[in-house]
């Protein structure tokens, strides 16, 4: 219903804000509806503004910048209704050191909410970490699951 | 509810059964490239009940079960299992799916026997519909930025 | 032939006039996301005469143009140099190009005035014809494996 | 002319394989033609095979693998005709430490017929460089550019 759309769109603007503010102190960050008078079916577009830059389109921003905005865009929905688990293939791929340091404080606020299953090859990334597996080839083309035990230092086959 | 353990075989890389126990929080995955990562998370959304094989990185539904190696033979059939500890009196709920090479499924919730929308149905209530509320492909974290506004507000409207 | 300098002044993030002084192997450029390492690039693409303004990741012409901070406005043209080193007898030739917001472009070879076709001319006899063929933009890297037979044809014969 | 293209894929199917047993020791590759009948027109295929895995396409190959694939070919083509500069943005992102190092062996071979203006954020793949240039925003939104000189250890601007 119309009602309840709107109600969303607010609460989430809002998240998108506050989670975007952490990421980017000091730059904001809205949620817009492109024809607010259709409630029904209007079409969402994300607007940000970097701090000390003009307000753009998430289009127009640098591959590091994307993935940390949609992030915050993800988890301020998660924020309205958590997922109960969220898997991220590699997310920190495109980050500098500063920005995975970021993403690691939003992986822990949202830890209690939302199981997370994260790969990455950042070791500063595993440091957030619960549980950590390691996947091998002992033989070519067929991989095995071991968990790696951090406290003790050696791997265990799981 | 959480998934509690994922368990493999047959599936892609994974010709000896192989299960991965999870804890509650932050779990992190590792290793050398290709060595099966990526697999693992396309075993835990072909088990969600995902279709779609291009979804799975592969051209043609035998593109998920071990095609084999220099010495194993290509096996018959891939089989995933995800078990779920349920929030609230620490019930499990066990979700299988099975695939054989002539195209034949097998789907069971707790041993039961039951159809693909049985399993999504009730997948669906444990909060785990729209694939892309909760999972980011590799190499698609910039996906939100360039998706369009049509794609963003039913993004949007899994959150209500 | 090897590029010995790019200059910028008023293109994209770099509204102060800006050189970078290049080595003949490999020169790795660093710095946090958004500082304008990939806008860098950009400017290349743009100084060997790239037209295409999705390639320089905008969407009208007055994307590649400094447009402004919370203090500065912003700025009335673009401008970019190319200066190469001719393999022969360290002979320099220096490429220029410059934009207006009006839409009016400048091309230069070595000061004189020339048309763009004349730029891209002169830089095809340098090597630096099909982008394809030495430039990988960011999230790129895996673009080879996904490219259709026809077009890998295409790329191969530039080999030729 | 279907001689000179005839020519063309052997040299690379050549350097593709050689290159790609330095980069996965043990597997094969090769460039194929769809239509060897129609040398005008057919398109063309490149199929490669794992150390111990079966031969395949490179779109099953995982990210990391298709980027070291993608970069096999990019190379074998410059052994025929060098690139006389190669920019490359953020190429290593999918990469473990061990193709990282693969990467720099390459970059190295390939240097003194080819320029290289690579942007990474490893810190490993800087180990390969001639010239490291950093770029900051002293002022939000205004980016300068410096060259760091690694050998004293302090920056200049450039
Ligand atoms: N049906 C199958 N049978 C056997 N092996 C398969 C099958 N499907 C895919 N593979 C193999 O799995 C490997 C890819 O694994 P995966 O994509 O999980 O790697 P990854 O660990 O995610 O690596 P990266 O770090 O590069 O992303 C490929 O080398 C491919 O050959
Ligand atoms: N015409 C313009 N005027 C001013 N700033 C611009 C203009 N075009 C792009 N920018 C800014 O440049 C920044 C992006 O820079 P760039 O893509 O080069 O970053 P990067 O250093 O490559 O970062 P990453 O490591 O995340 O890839 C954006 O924040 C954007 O606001
Ligand atoms: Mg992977
Ligand atoms: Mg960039």
């Amino acid at each position: 219903s119309k009602k309840r759309f709107s109600e969303t769109v607010e609460a989430v603007n809002q998240g998108f804000r506050e989670v975007f503010a952490i990421l980017f102190p000091g730059g904001s960050a809205e949620v817009t509806l492109l024809d607010p008078e259709d409630l029904l079916n209007t079409g969402v577009e994300l607007n940000v503004r970097l701090p000390g830059k003009r307000l753009q389109n998430l289009q127009l921003l640098s591959g590091g910048e994307k993935a940390l905005a949609s992030l915050a865009f993800l988890f301020a929905m998660f924020r309205l209704k958590p997922a109960p688990i969220c898997v991220l293939d590699e997310i920190d791929a495109p980050l500098d050191e500063i920005n995975v340091e970021s993403l690691k404080k939003l992986l822990k606020t949202y830890e209690l909410s939302t199981q997370f299953i994260l790969i990455t090859h950042h070791p500063k990334t595993m440091e957030v970490a619960d549980a950590v597996f390691g996947i091998t080839m002992k033989e070519p083309g067929v991989s095995t699951i071991f968990s790696i035990d951090r406290s003790a230092g050696e791997a265990s086959p799981a | 509810a959480y998934l509690k353990k994922i368990d493999l075989f047959g599936f892609k890389s994974f010709p000896d059964r192989q299960e991965m126990i999870l804890k509650r929080g932050i779990n992190v995955i590792i290793g050398p490239n290709g060595s099966g990562k990526s697999n693992v998370l396309d075993a835990l959304l072909w088990g969600l009940g995902e279709t779609r094989i291009s979804t799975l990185r592969g051209t043609n539904t035998q593109d998920i079960i071990f095609n084999g190696n220099h010495r194993r033979k290509p096996m018959a059939s891939a089989e995933v299992s995800l078990v779920f500890t349920l929030s609230q009196d620490d019930e499990e709920k066990v979700f299988l799916r099975k695939s054989f090479r002539d195209g034949e499924s097998v789907f069971r919730i707790n041993s039961q026997k039951v159809r693909l929308k049985d399993l999504t149905d009730d997948l669906y209530s444990l909060g785990l519909g729209d694939r892309r509320y909760f999972f980011i492909e590799q190499g698609m974290v910039g996906s939100l930025a360039t998706m369009g506004p049509l794609e963003k507000r039913s993004l949007l409207e899994e959150a209500a």
